[in-house]
């Protein structure tokens, strides 16, 4: 049975944001 | 082009958080995002608001604008109106839950501008 690590259900990686 | 269904948002697919535990994904609760960012040593947990949701240039496709973050850095996604996304405190939801849930039988909320993803950043800037 495949497992898939929990963030690749979120779709995109958004920006970096620098502080 | 939008961005095809992967597998693993099948009702039963098994998920692994950051410390090893094994969910299905329609179990998922927003704490296992939050928790599992908290121990990553790369992500970072961010909310993403739908500013606009618009017909896509596919059929079946459609265009989310998402605010990011609170600098509301703005991203555009391309995806199939099935296509899921875990909303804070609500959980799955999708432009056309019904379709989800039949492709997919992972049970979907209606996703509504104004709605706030999951969304990651990395951590830091390299």
């Amino acid at each position: 049975v495949p497992v898939f690590p929990w963030h690749s259900l979120v779709p995109f990686l958004a920006p970096t944001q620098s502080d | 082009s939008p961005v095809a269904l992967p597998p693993f948002f099948m009702r039963g697919s098994i998920i692994q958080l950051a410390d090893g535990e094994l969910k299905r994904v329609e179990d998922l609760k927003t704490e296992d995002f939050i928790q599992s960012a908290e121990i990553s040593s790369e992500l970072k947990i961010d909310s993403s608001t739908v500013e606009r949701i618009d017909c896509g240039q596919s059929p079946n496709a459609v265009l989310i604008q998402f605010s990011v973050g609170e600098l509301k850095a703005q991203v555009c996604v391309e995806v199939l109106v099935e296509y899921p996304f875990f909303v804070f405190g609500q959980g799955w939801s999708s432009c056309c839950p019904d379709r989800t849930t039949q492709l997919f039988e992972l049970s979907c909320a209606k996703l509504c501008v104004g709605d706030v993803c999951v969304s990651l950043t990395l951590r830091s800037l390299r």
